[in-house]
């Protein structure tokens, strides 16, 4: 059998939001280690990548591999029965065909079940090579997401470059062309490799369906190398991480 | 604004 016990539920919450206007319909891998879950956007430009490490669990206990097709459509309104510090549970027998959901309220008076039926998808797997990423910044999580917003309203682009001493975000559309700069000389944002700079551009719309995840996290660490999808990464606390992958948009 | 890519011209199918 599998059963996974969150002490805030919330968390969970939060993810599911945070994916549900990017992928619909997922294969949750639950494993004696954790859950993990890899799919992406019907355009294949997108890509997300769940990893929650059973530690990070109050209850885990998973005896054998199994695969979990669920709609991230329906579990989403299903989580709209997990209040403010409910717990929640989620388990389903050795050869499943739903998926139970309990949430329970700190006081234990209100206990709320949910059986979410399973479906059979076909795996879209993609192997995600070893990549060493050349430019990385980890800043606020908060002040990325507003920031990509404000540009959406300029451009539907966004190219980034990040360098020794500052990331820069720059735009060009109709109506004009700028850039936000931010040194990193400040303690909100830090290169790790300051010696090489990569200039990439993205689409915006995509980034701002990431940044739906900012309130799971302080930091958002971004990770770029040449003719390399982003990495747009969000630490789950003492759970596991929450990564985006981004095709790049390239000049032909 | 340049073209999009897909993210299968760099990730391998399994």
């Amino acid at each position: 059998m599998f059963e996974a016990k969150l002490t805030d539920g919330t968390i969970f919450k939060k993810i599911i939001e945070a994916i549900k206007d990017l992928v619909t319909d997922v294969n949750i891998d639950a494993t004696p280690t954790g859950l993990s879950l890899q799919a992406m956007d019907s355009s294949h430009v997108a890509l997300v990548n769940l990893h929650l490490g059973m530690e990070g669990f109050e209850r885990y206990r998973c005896d054998r591999n199994l695969t979990l097709g669920i709609s991230i459509t329906n579990l989403a309104k299903v989580m709209k029965l997990v209040n403010q510090n409910d717990s929640i549970t989620l388990k389903c027998e050795d050869e499943p065909t739903y998926l139970t959901i309990v949430c329970q309220n700190q006081k234990h008076d209100r206990t709320t079940q949910f059986n979410v039926n399973l479906i059979t998808l076909d795996s879209e797997h993609l192997g995600i090579p070893e990549t060493e990423y050349t430019s990385e910044i980890t800043m606020n999580s908060g002040e990325f997401s507003k920031l990509c917003k404000e540009l959406y309203a300029l451009s539907e682009t966004v190219e980034f470059e990040i360098s020794t001493t500052f990331v820069k975000f720059a735009v060009e559309g109709e109506i004009g062309s700028g850039s936000i700069k931010i040194q990193t000389s400040a303690d909100e944002a830090e290169t790790s490799r300051p010696e090489d700079t990569v200039k990439l551009s993205f689409a915006l719309r995509y980034l701002n369906l990431f940044n739906k995840a900012y309130s799971l996290s302080n930091q958002v660490k971004l990770s770029m190398a040449a003719e390399t999808p982003l990495v747009v990464e969000y630490e789950v606390e003492s759970l596991g991480t929450l990564k985006y992958y981004l095709a790049p948009k390239i000049t032909d | 604004q340049g073209r999009q890519t897909t993210l299968q011209l760099f990730f391998s199918g399994e």
